[in-house]
């Protein structure tokens, strides 16, 4: 995971919580 | 560091800025950061952060381009993310509770984060390059475009891609509507990216 640079590794967490938070909803 | 925290909050901030508040219905934003690669002096825009929105006929687009053996793919991938975000392991295709469809767009922005721009090459590369809006509207102009990320996205259900120039980088917009250029939303992006909060 070290390879993964940090600013993709925030914006990826972000994108997977919301997408977890989109489909519960729905 | 805190600096960089600081930074990459309020660039989320913007970005959602931008596609809450538009008129027009965005399905993502992406802002493309521009640096120098030491090693050869080549200019390099790299991913900076992204907001996707999402489309609200998702499910509609879902099947569009993806075949069972894309969806089991992108699951998988999915999984692997989440296991490498949470450091848990991933769980088994069966045992996973959140395991909706993984849609075009969604996907594509996905992909998005391991691409990269050198020296002006791509549709962000030329906006940077010649300090203008690069936009491109419809089906049919963006799978001709003499550029590889604006065909992936008309391929993945994008119908309107829009790289406008701002400090430090560019920031590009993508629909699965059709949205013709406007003078509005350019001059809000670029408010938003120059003032510095």
């Amino acid at each position: 995971s070290r390879a993964v640079p940090q600013a993709r590794k925030a914006s990826l967490a972000r994108f997977l919580e919301k997408r977890k938070e989109r489909v519960t909803s729905a | 560091s805190s600096t960089a925290c600081f930074n990459q909050e309020t660039l989320q901030y913007r970005l959602q800025a931008v596609i809450e508040g538009a008129r027009e219905s965005w399905t993502y934003a992406i802002f493309w950061q521009s640096s120098v690669d030491a090693a050869t002096g080549a200019s390099l825009l790299a991913w900076g952060d992204g907001y996707y929105r999402g489309c609200d006929d998702d499910k509609r687009k879902l099947r569009g381009a993806s075949t069972a053996a894309d969806q089991e793919h992108r699951k998988r991938v999915l999984r692997e993310l989440n296991s490498l975000i949470s450091g848990a392991p991933p769980p088994a295709a069966d045992e996973d509770a959140v395991d909706e469809e993984v849609t075009d767009t969604e996907w594509f922005f996905l992909v998005s984060m391991a691409q990269s721009f050198v020296d002006g090459a791509g549709l962000p590369g030329h906006a940077l390059l010649t300090a203008s809006a690069a936009w491109v509207a419809g089906a049919d102009r963006l799978a001709s475009a003499a550029c590889e990320r604006a065909r992936q996205a008309q391929a993945f259900g994008i119908q309107t891609m829009a790289c406008i120039p701002v400090g430090g980088g560019v920031v590009e917009l993508g629909s699965t509507g059709l949205i013709y250029h406007n003078a509005e939303i350019t001059g809000k992006v670029r408010a938003l990216f120059t003032s510095g909060t």
